[in-house]
């Protein structure tokens, strides 16, 4: 899988999506 | 496109040497077997694997006593309410949980050993309309259930006295929750799938619904099995009950999919399909996973193992006279797999 398939990927996807996701 | 690509080109014929047996248990008592799973069991100073047998209406504790004999060690009646499956709880020891209802799980209980009594006993963990459940490390255990009105996804923290110590209610997605895999490695990190064919992320801590990805309209009705995180995306495995078989890549049991959880896009990364056998309508029944082997109950009776990471059926257990196999569970911690037919025998193989 490439990036350009997936979009930009974070290694810290859960952090940065708990801080972001409605409490 | 990208799993089109890479669909594996089915082997000749697969390999049943990869399987071999190892002893088989006879439940006599059982007229119809729901579920076969394995808990470890510490008992005289020593922890051993040990087998559980579950018909609609008892679950039975088999202990090894030589090289290929088993005896029953203790059986829990369960009358009122029939059994329907066996849930795996990781990492725990001297624990069963079964899973009970008519249609649908009405309740779930835990079986256990109680030393402060030195006896046998049942507790209930949760009742309602339960859609999905799964026993996660640390002694927890997240279940769905829907009332008319609305779903609720709930975290249970079970203490070793068969109690539980804490309740987390984790945000319901709009679509019934079908399955649950925990994400290995990431303790607070837990993925479902839905009706609506879509995978979804929860944060188990804060009960947070961080996010919903389509899995896509080629493969309806995805069971989610494992997960696990590498490099910034999120494999998932999912078997399709509900597959159609088609020329480009036959009749896919199970498949690895990456999903970036940041963007939601996904790619299929492996196909493990149904292995060659007389052109009649075969499906996948039921499976289980373990690591990177898959293993499936056909509609021909037979059981398929798989490695999923290279899309290849690795053994195949046909049908036999004495009858079709109908449960395939791995046995914990990659012991082997077992195979259960529904008059009560279970077959251990090494893997």
């Amino acid at each position: 899988c490439s990036e350009s398939d997936l979009g930009p990927i974070s290694l810290n996807w859960f952090e940065e999506l708990s801080a972001e996701a409605p409490p | 496109d990208v799993a089109e690509q890479l669909s594996p080109v089915l082997p000749a014929g697969p390999r049943e040497e990869s399987l071999q047996f190892v002893s088989e248990l006879k439940d006599a008592w059982c007229s119809c077997a729901v579920d076969v799973g394995t808990v470890w069991w510490a008992a005289a100073g020593c922890r051993e694997l040990r087998v559980v047998t579950a018909c609609e209406s008892a679950v039975s504790l088999w202990e090894p006593l030589a090289p290929g004999c088993w005896a029953r060690v203790y059986t829990w009646h369960l009358r009122e309410i029939p059994v329907i499956q066996i849930i795996p709880l990781p990492d725990t020891c001297n624990l069963v949980c079964v899973a009970l209802g008519e249609l649908e799980i009405g309740e779930i209980r835990l079986l256990l050993y109680s030393s402060e009594t030195d006896s046998f006993e049942h507790s209930l963990v949760k009742t309602g309309n339960i859609k999905a459940v799964v026993g996660l490390k640390d002694w927890r255990l997240v279940s769905s259930s829907r009332t008319m009105q609305e779903q609720q996804v709930e975290m249970v923290s079970l203490s070793e006295t068969g109690g539980s110590k804490d309740r987390q209610t984790l945000m319901p997605p709009e679509e019934t929750v079908t399955a649950f895999a925990e994400v290995e490695g990431m303790r607070e990190a837990l993925v479902g799938t839905t009706a609506g064919n879509s995978v979804v992320v929860w944060n188990l801590k804060t009960g947070q619904l961080l996010r919903k990805m389509h899995v896509g309209y080629s493969y309806p009705a995805s069971i989610c099995h494992r997960a696990y995180s590498d490099s910034g995306l999120l494999f998932v495995v999912l078997s399709h009950p509900h597959a159609k078989e088609s020329e480009s890549c036959g009749s896919p049991a199970f498949r690895v999919v990456a999903f970036n959880p940041r963007t939601g896009r996904s790619a299929g990364v492996m196909f493990s399909c149904l292995p060659p056998g007389p052109p009649c309508p075969r499906r996948y029944l039921e499976g289980d996973v373990w690591d990177t082997a898959g293993a499936a109950v056909l509609t021909s009776g037979a059981v398929a193992v798989w490695d999923l990471l290279r899309g290849r059926c690795t053994a195949v257990l046909p049908p036999d006279p004495a009858g079709h196999w109908a449960l395939a569970r791995w046995a914990a911690g990659g012991a082997g797999l077992l195979a259960g037919r529904r008059n009560g025998t279970v077959h251990l193989y090494r893997y």
